[in-house]
């Protein structure tokens, strides 16, 4: 394997974005990009990460190749990242190692980094990627983002529903409860600001508020977060990368004794 | 309210 990004912060806000949710992962290296699955120590979160080869100024996979990393190493190198660096990912045919390159053209400076590659036998779940919903939602991340950590002060249960009205985020907490509720628009300025949902049943469903905590983490990878929910399935909270591929987090909700 | 896991969903591959 020989990965190249133009921007090597693009890899830290990739591993940053879910290194607290789950602690190792194994990078499936193909042809047509890197793809990773990793379930949180509880079942309750899965994590599912792709990146195509259009996210990468140069890409090469010869053959298949699985690479096991300890994420809070693989974090500790990507402190060096800086958007004035290239990064490249280096993995040999028998891999023990992965190496990690930073270029700096202008500051005519380069850092090399090995890191010892671990063998992970993980579960692995079969996710139906056209897995069905019965709500659609796209909103701006950051709109999202700063409900989930306004609210779940509050609870350690987040709901949320879908209906006519539109989409309404609630807790409620021992103290006090709070809610939010959200109208589709579109704003042609500004299309971040943009809303939009699409039902063919209205939903109500509880999750736990330290995993959408986790979640939001990856909210820097894109403007806009896509939310579908369905009764007889895990909720699936997406950030597509503006050059391809993204990060989906599938999260099982709580439900009444 | 109690937790569902993912295992109530996905099958293992």
């Amino acid at each position: 394997l020989e990965a190249k990004f133009d921007d090597s912060t693009i890899f830290k806000k990739i591993i940053d974005s879910f290194k607290d949710s789950v602690s190792q992962i194994n990078f499936m290296c193909s042809e047509s990009g890197i793809e990773a699955q990793a379930i949180d120590d509880s079942r309750v979160l899965l994590v599912s990460l792709s990146i195509p080869p259009s996210c990468f100024e140069t890409y090469r996979c010869d053959r298949p190749t699985t690479v096991g990393v300890y994420l809070s190493s693989l974090s500790k190198l990507l402190k060096s990242a800086s958007s004035s660096a290239t990064l490249t990912l280096y993995v040999e045919d028998q891999p023990d190692e992965l190496l990690l390159l930073f270029e700096e053209s202008k500051a005519s400076k380069s850092m090399e980094y090995k890191m010892k590659l671990v063998d992970i036998t993980a579960d692995m779940l079969e996710v139906d990627s056209d897995m069905k919903s019965d709500v659609s939602v796209e909103m701006s991340g950051v709109e999202f983002t700063k409900i989930v950590r306004d609210l779940t002060q509050l609870s350690d249960s987040f709901t949320v529903s879908v209906g006519k009205d539109g989409i309404v985020f609630s807790v409620d907490g021992e103290t006090a409860s709070g809610k939010v509720l959200l109208q589709p628009k579109e704003d042609l300025a500004n299309p971040e600001n943009n809303l939009s949902i699409s039902m063919t049943k209205t939903i109500d469903l509880s999750f736990a508020s330290k995993y959408l905590l986790d979640i939001i983490k990856a909210s820097t990878l894109s403007n806009m977060i896509s939310l579908k929910f369905s009764e007889e399935t895990p909720a699936l909270f997406e950030f597509k990368m503006e050059k391809g591929g993204g990060i989906g987090f599938y999260l099982a909700p709580k439900y009444d004794e | 309210m109690k937790q569902r896991t993912l295992m109530a969903f996905f099958k293992p591959k």
